[in-house]
């Protein structure tokens, strides 16, 4: 699944 | 988290460091491009608004050091250091780069929500932060071996994180294509920069364009 909005990067 | 991203944010951090470093123990800003730090205080601020409503140790933690380490080094290139900093080689126009990543932040973004259209505006932003530090290079024709420490550390952040987004991509199909379009970008942008560093300053030459 996309996960494209989580923005659990840096 | 894997190991590049680790590392990738291990680099970030030391490029900060570096930065700090230079600037107090020679009480000079010299070489340094005041519009890039300002642009990555920007870049910092619109993307760590998350801040606010998401908590994870280890991400909030790294964001709060990156904004907090960001208006320290502004306060010292304003404050303290102000009259080694010159404007006048310094002129690279960042209203353009600005104005670029506020339309691609407006017209593209994951969600047509604020914070996701500040967090899309600072992902192209960050792309294109280096380029009046590396004009500022290039104007001057060579660069304080430290200065190219510090831009090298900066580089190998965004170029880490490549390896990462394809070994996410394969683990867990995570896709996140606006911050590996950019992050690209942005390692590209660094590409020559990094061929410099390589051939002369890692040989213990002073950093020359030729």
């Amino acid at each position: 699944a996309a996960e494209s909005t989580k923005h659990d990067e840096l | 988290m894997n190991i590049f991203r680790l590392a990738g944010d291990l680099f970030h951090l030391i490029s900060i460091f570096i930065l700090i470093h230079k600037m107090t123990t020679s009480k000079s800003c010299s070489g340094i491009s005041f519009k890039s730090q300002a642009l990555y205080l920007l870049v910092y601020v619109t993307r760590y608004l998350d801040l606010f409503w998401t908590f994870a140790l280890y991400n909030s933690t790294m964001k709060i050091i990156f904004i907090g380490s960001s208006a320290y080094v502004l306060h010292l290139m304003t404050g303290p250091f102000k009259p080694t900093h010159d404007p006048n080689i310094d002129t690279f126009k960042v209203r353009y780069l600005i104005g670029g990543a506020a339309i691609l932040a407006l017209l593209f973004p994951y969600k047509w929500t604020p914070a996701e259209v500040l967090w899309t505006f600072s992902i192209w932003l960050e792309s294109v932060a280096i380029l009046p530090q590396l004009f500022m290079v290039q104007r001057t024709g060579a660069a304080e071996t430290i200065t190219t420490h510090y831009i090298f550390a900066l580089g190998a952040y965004r170029a880490l994180y490549i390896p990462n987004w394809i070994y996410r991509y394969l683990t867990s199909t995570f896709w996140d294509p606006l911050s590996i379009i950019a992050g690209v970008i942005q390692t590209v942008l660094y590409s020559d920069f990094f061929y410099i560093y390589y051939t002369k300053v890692l040989q213990g030459r002073k950093f020359e364009l030729p």
